[in-house]
Formats: C-alpha cells, sequence, structure tokens
C-alpha cells in the first residue's frame, strides 16, 4: 500500500498515532508488535525515516510523523 | 509537555528535514 511493505505500515501507522510530544520509542513499538523482531522495526524506522514519513525527536530511539493524524 | 527549549527546537529542525525528503521523494516519484 502507497509503496510501503506490510511491516513499514504498521510502523509507520503506530508512529502516526502517537501524540505525545517526544513521539514513539523502538521499545515501544516493539512491545506493541509483538510478531515483529527489533530488527525488522528498525530496518522499516530506517526506510520510513529515508523517505521523510517519520524523524527523530528527543533521541535516536524516539520518532514522530510528518503526517501525525 | 515536559521538554526543554532546545528540544523542541531540535524537533521542529528534524521535522522540516523530513518535510524536505517527503517533498523531494514525492518529486523524484512523479
Amino acid at each position: 500500500v502507497n509503496g510501503l511493505t506490510v511491516h513499514q505500515s504498521q510502523v509507520l501507522n503506530l508512529i502516526k498515532n502517537c501524540h505525545v510530544p517526544e513521539g514513539m520509542s523502538l521499545q515501544e513499538l516493539k512491545a506493541q508488535l509483538h510478531n515483529m523482531s527489533m530488527s525488522t522495526i528498525k530496518q522499516a524506522v530506517e526506510f520510513l525515516s529515508s523517505e521523510g514519513h517519520i524523524y527523530s525527536t528527543v533521541d535516536d530511539d524516539h520518532y514522530k510523523s510528518t503526517d501525525a493524524e | 509537555s515536559g521538554l526543554t527549549e532546545e528540544q523542541k527546537r531540535r524537533i521542529e529542525e528534524n521535522r522540516q528535514k523530513a518535510l524536505a525528503r517527503r517533498a523531494e521523494r514525492l518529486a523524484a516519484q512523479r
């Protein structure tokens, strides 16, 4: 869907729906995406960041979406 | 929000960079 894999879409949707100022952490993503390994999550985050869908916030472990809902 | 001014500044800077990257990618796709 829109050029993203299922994993990338799942990660992006969780980050989109996170509205705290510092965004969502990799640990929180892992806690909610039980069936996804941390390396898969990190690969999805890296791709989404390179495409400008997400960006890091207070550190390299926290992310927000450029089109947060 | 519990964030310092410096953190807010950095977040906004990162957001602007990401928006620019996204616009660049969309233009390249077209």
